[in-house]
C-alpha cells in the first residue's frame, strides 16, 4: 500500500458516495447513465469473487464489500426506487458493443484459463469502457450537471493515482500488472477530455456543463 | 514479468 494507492481508493470511494448522495438527496436519477451503473456493478461482482477464495487484508475485504453494496444500490435506486426519473430516452448506448469484445478479449488475454481469472480479466477490460454510456449521454444531451460532473471527475482521478501507484511499484516492488496497466491508461486517456472541459468550464462558476 | 493471482488490488 502507497500513498497513491490509498488516495486512488478514497477518490473512487468518494466518486460513488456523491453519485449515490447526489440521487437520494435530488430523488432524481436524471443524467444519470444507468447503464455505466450496471456495467460498474457488473465490474465490481465479477472482479471480487476472490473474497470467497483469498484473504487479502481487512482494508481489501472491506473495501470490495463497500463497493459492491454501493454500486447495487445505485443501480436500485436508478431502476427501482426513482426509475421514473430515469432518462432511459438519452440512455441509448449500446452496451453489447462493448459486451462482445470485452468478453472475447478476457478469453484470449488472461494470466490463466480459469474461471476465476478469466472473470477477473473481464472485469479489468470491461471498467476501462464502462464509463462509455455516460459520456455518450453527455454528448447526446449536450450537459450535465455540476454534480455529475463532480462524480466523474473523482472518477477520473482515481484512475489517474492508481497509474502513479503502478510506476511506485514498478520501481519499489518490481511489480508489474500488465492487464492492468494498459487498461488502465487507456481507461484514464478516455477522462482526458472531460477533465479539461471540467477545468475550462466546471471549476470556473458554472452551474451546469454545457458542451462546445 | 506477468502478475500473479492474488490481485491485491481493489
Amino acid at each position: 500500500m502507497n500513498v497513491f494507492r490509498l488516495a486512488g481508493d478514497v477518490s473512487h470511494l468518494v466518486a460513488i458516495i456523491i453519485l449515490l448522495v447526489k440521487i437520494w438527496r435530488s430523488k432524481s436519477c436524471a443524467g444519470i447513465s444507468g447503464k455505466s451503473q450496471v456495467l460498474f456493478a457488473l465490474v465490481f461482482t465479477t472482479r471480487y469473487l476472490d473474497l470467497f477464495t483469498v484473504f487479502i487484508s481487512a482494508y481489501n475485504t472491506i473495501m470490495k464489500v463497500v463497493f459492491l453494496a454501493m454500486s447495487y444500490a445505485t443501480v436500485y435506486l436508478i431502476y427501482m426506487r426513482f426509475r421514473n426519473m430515469y432518462d432511459s430516452e438519452n440512455d441509448t448506448f449500446r452496451v453489447e458493443f462493448l459486451l462482445v469484445p470485452v468478453i472475447g478479449l478476457s478469453f484470449l488475454e488472461n494470466y490463466a484459463f480459469t474461471p476465476l481469472e478469466i472473470l477477473w480479466t473481464f472485469s479489468i477490460f470491461l471498467e476501462a469502457v464502462a464509463i462509455m454510456p455516460q459520456l455518450f449521454m453527455i454528448t447526446k444531451t449536450g450537459e450535465a450537471e455540476s454534480i455529475t460532473t463532480h462524480y466523474l471527475f473523482f472518477l477520473g482521478l482515481y484512475r489517474a493515482l492508481y497509474i502513479a501507484n503502478w510506476v511506485w511499484r514498478y520501481h519499489t516492488e518490481e511489480f508489474f500488472d500488465q492487464i492492468a496497466v494498459v487498461s488502465g491508461v487507456v481507461q484514464t486517456i478516455f477522462y482526458c477530455d472531460f477533465f479539461y472541459l471540467y477545468v475550462t468550464r466546471v471549476l470556473r462558476g458554472k452551474a451546469k456543463m454545457i458542451l462546445p | 514479468e506477468k502478475g500473479e493471482p492474488p490481485h491485491d488490488e481493489l
